[in-house]
């Protein structure tokens, strides 16, 4: 988060705010309460009051304007510059201006009053603008479903005004780092060549021609899938990718959402009841069958016939020993499978594994296994990785190596 | 890059007004009225423009390339990210 340059702050923390007129766009009560949930995300985490006043100078003046309104930062019409407001201070100072050249909405049309509200009131109260993507107080525009504040929105709003009086600190959602060590991810799925990679709310993904990971909103290719997915595949001879949450999948053709999904997973998969959520799934291209990962058992489904291979759910070590259970995530890439598993430390089992496997005596935690390709199994850790000869059963001379040096991307 | 596979050209350098008008409204490129064209490579651009890619964790070229230009054309806040 940043501050704005000066510190400036409001001395009294109990505000006045008034909204000088209205967009035709929305309904007086639908302005209204758009802006006074704005004022509660942030009175929620901080000792800020605010009183909504209707007439007289507020602290705070809200107004819809266009063009050149004669404060110096002329609106540029449609797009663009959504809105803009004034640090903390008398006068102007305090107040939120909305382009009225724009269309303000409350739902996820562009461009939703709540969303930019709750943006613009942070400068209001002497926040500038943050790098975290994830944060409100980032300066694009970017409307995921939920209006929530961030932890950086948090902790900068307090480190201007001190904790709320909550007795439970609140917490907000923070933005994953794309080059933690400790990530783990909620699912993997290729998707038309690439690789993408999600954790909460946002898509990670590289391709050779930006090397820096991207990461972004997963509703900024498909508004309606909900956050917090927990599996992914794709049918690449359908050109089609499906997500898993709970009980419930969605099928995607590119950025397009399939008519009538979501689905329930048990009559177009033939998963019993018991099963109430996927933790990972992969489908083989080469032979149109589907892995789906569930605790420590994984069904197989032939995409071609459309039903489960019988003979399944099987033990997870049944079919992939050395993967362990509980798998966040999977997906196949150049012929050889990555297993993105919740590190194994702790059974004392696999440390064995590890340790007969070749792993010097310190190895702790193995970060992702290939499947067998040719014979050979690759174990990533941290930045290291091992080639395990299937055929010789033992570790392959020369190795641990850098995967940068290997694996460039 | 919102898109499968994501944008894999070079862009021409092209938008050099979105660039310029972005980085006066947001980074305080200072516009002394000169003719765009002739401001394109000089130093204040480049250093500008490095600031944004920069805030915004893109490659930092001190190029318009398609990456950032993407992220100049999407709707945004008035306030500028730097030196208000």
């Amino acid at each position: 988060f940043v501050l704005t340059q000066g510190n400036p702050q409001w001395e009294d923390t109990h505000l006045t705010y008034r909204i000088e007129n209205y967009t035709p766009d929305l309904s007086r009560a639908d302005a209204d309460h758009a802006i006074e949930k704005a004022f509660q995300l942030w009175s929620s985490v901080s000792p800020l009051t605010f009183t909504k006043v209707s007439e007289g100078q507020a602290d705070i003046m809200i107004s819809f304007v266009r063009g050149d309104h004669r404060d110096n930062s002329p609106f540029d019409g449609q797009g663009g510059n959504l809105a803009h407001a004034f640090q903390p201070g008398s006068g102007i100072g305090g107040d939120v201006h909305f382009d009225e050249d724009e269309r303000w909405t409350n739902n996820f049309r562009d461009y939703n009053l709540y969303r930019v509200a709750a943006h613009e009131l942070g400068h209001s109260l002497g926040l500038a603008h943050s790098t975290d993507i994830g944060a409100l107080m980032y300066p694009n525009y970017i409307f995921s479903g939920d209006v929530q504040l961030s932890q950086d929105d948090i902790s900068g709003i307090q480190a201007i005004y001190g904790p709320s009086q909550n007795p439970t600190q609140p917490i907000g959602p923070q933005t994953p780092q794309v080059c933690d060590s400790k990530l783990t991810f909620d699912a993997v799925t290729t998707i038309r060549g690439e690789v993408m990679f999600f954790k909460d709310r946002f898509y990670m993904r590289t391709n050779p021609f930006y090397p820096e990971a991207e990461l972004n909103f997963i509703s900024l290719f498909w508004p309606h899938l909900p956050n917090g997915l927990q599996a992914a595949y794709e049918v690449a001879h359908r050109d089609e990718v499906r997500f898993f949450k709970g009980d419930k999948y969605w099928a995607v053709k590119g950025q397009d959402v399939l008519y009538g999904y979501p689905k329930y997973i048990y009559r177009p998969f033939g998963f019993p009841r018991t099963v109430k959520n996927i933790d990972a799934a992969v489908s083989e291209e080469d032979t149109g069958k589907t892995y789906f990962f569930v605790a420590n058992k994984c069904w197989r489904y032939d995409e071609y016939k459309q039903s489960m291979d019988a003979g399944y759910p099987k033990m997870i070590a049944e079919d992939f020993p050395g993967i362990g259970n509980n798998v966040d995530a999977v997906f196949q890439k150049d012929g050889n499978k990555f297993w993105a598993v919740r590190g194994i430390e702790g059974q004392a089992g696999y440390l064995r594994v590890i340790h007969t496997l070749g792993f010097p005596p310190t190895m702790r935690k193995i970060k992702a296994v290939s499947g067998k390709e040719k014979k050979k199994t690759y174990f990533f850790v941290e930045d290291e990785y091992w080639r395990f000869d299937e055929n010789s059963q033992s570790m392959e001379q020369g190795f641990p190596r850098i995967i940068a040096d290997d694996f460039s991307g | 890059s919102h898109s499968f596979p994501a944008a894999t050209t070079e862009t021409q350098e092209q938008d050099v007004e979105t660039v310029q008008k972005y980085l006066e409204n947001y980074y305080n490129l200072k516009s002394d009225g000169k003719q765009v064209e002739r401001q394109r490579n000089s130093d204040p651009v480049v250093e500008k423009l490095k600031q944004m890619q920069k805030f915004f964790g893109l490659k930092v070229t001190g190029k318009p390339d398609a990456e950032t230009l993407n992220v100049m054309k999407q709707p945004r806040c008035g306030v500028p990210d730097m030196d208000q």
